[in-house]
């Protein structure tokens, strides 16, 4: 599959969309952020970090750190529920 | 274990099956 470019997401465009069509945008945006850090995992880390409320998303995807912060805890989450 | 439901895996172009339960 060739990797999709995406534009920036704003605010803006997610208030556009339906709430459905938010989610779909913004892990559209994140995989590819969180497949570098956890290529096996990827889909999962996306899945549980896009049950976080949209506004709180949009700031990851500006701030790697806080990305970065939120993908750790998800890990743990994962491991506790998969032991 | 090894069928593990939660969490929904999120899949580059295709729908979000977590979608659901928003």
């Amino acid at each position: 599959r060739e990797p999709a470019v995406y534009e920036p997401l704003s605010a803006s465009m997610l208030a556009a969309a339906l709430p459905h069509e938010q989610k779909q945008m913004i892990g559209e945006r994140l995989y590819p952020l969180i497949s570098a850090l956890h290529t096996q995992l990827a889909g999962k880390i996306t899945g549980m970090l896009l049950e976080i409320d949209n506004s709180e998303l949009l700031l990851m995807l500006e701030s790697p750190e806080s990305l970065n912060a939120k993908v750790q805890e998800a890990l743990e989450v994962l491991q506790e529920h998969q032991a | 274990g090894s069928s593990v439901s939660w969490p929904p895996e999120f899949h580059p172009g295709v729908p979000w099956k977590g979608l659901q339960n928003i």
